[in-house]
């Protein structure tokens, strides 16, 4: 089979951005991306996973030059939205993997979090499309990581 | 400027496990997705968002047809991680929109959830990328969350 992985990259100018605890109801999500959207402020990852007990976390990372400004923002909607509380985390890389069709080729995800893992490297938020897993890590794990990706996908290719 | 959204989709086909409260330290996506991997169960959307207190969630999709066979192997796999629990869910629907350079232009995410928000649909899993967001959502509400996503970028271009 052909190489299903065609390039890995690290992304080191990025932050991310959580907020813990919003209710898990329509207009939520709108009302937080509106009011991003509506300051030109471009979005990379958003991630939520499931809730409990009616309330979900969002996060979603931005240049770290739009960080001062999507965090202010963030902080006057959240506290509209009654979320328990925001956080940021300037200190974020996130590498991907790129491929066509990756989500029909089982083991690629798993091939890529062993990677990270026998790098000693923690991931710390997940997202996918068929096209790009990517996992966001410490910033002083980007280039380890790269290099673990690299590795696995890459120079076996 | 040119329609960013080239296309509207809904995946009435798939089931999502989440495990909850896995340690949160390297190797431990690596274990899970191998496992999957190894039985050849094609994985679609993977989500993992910040943990808390050296734990994490981590959810994914599966094709229905797929889904018991990823549950009781996730079951397995989960038990020696130590997870707090595994929950499979197949009434869900995956709705997504589709286009160039997404994330370069700030306001599409808002928009499609706003979308989703005036027909009165809940988003509970959100994972994107620069040419693809991603919603789960009731599979009851996946011809309305499809046609207000159409509505809100097919039929306005
Ligand atoms: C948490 C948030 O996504 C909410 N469920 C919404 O639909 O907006
Ligand atoms: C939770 C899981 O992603 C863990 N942090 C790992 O690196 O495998």
């Amino acid at each position: 089979e052909g190489a299903v992985v065609s390039s890995v990259s690290v992304d080191e100018n990025q932050a991310k951005i959580s907020v813990f605890r919003v209710p898990d109801r329509p207009g939520i999500a709108a009302k937080l991306f509106q009011a991003l959207g509506s300051e030109n402020i471009n979005v990379d990852m958003i991630v939520q996973n499931v809730g409990r007990d009616n309330h979900a976390d969002i996060s979603f990372t931005v240049n770290l030059t739009d960080l001062e400004k999507a965090l202010s923002l963030t902080r006057e909607v959240a506290g509209c939205l009654g979320a328990e509380r925001v956080s940021a985390d300037d200190d974020i890389a996130k590498v991907s993997i790129i491929g066509i069709g990756m989500m029909n080729h089982p083991g690629v995800a798993g091939r890529m979090f062993q990677a990270l893992a026998r790098a000693g490297v923690n991931i710390e938020m997940i997202s996918t499309s068929e096209i790009k897993i990517s996992c966001v890590v410490r910033r002083a794990d980007a280039q380890k990581s790269l290099e673990a990706a690299h590795r696995e996908f890459i120079e076996k290719n």
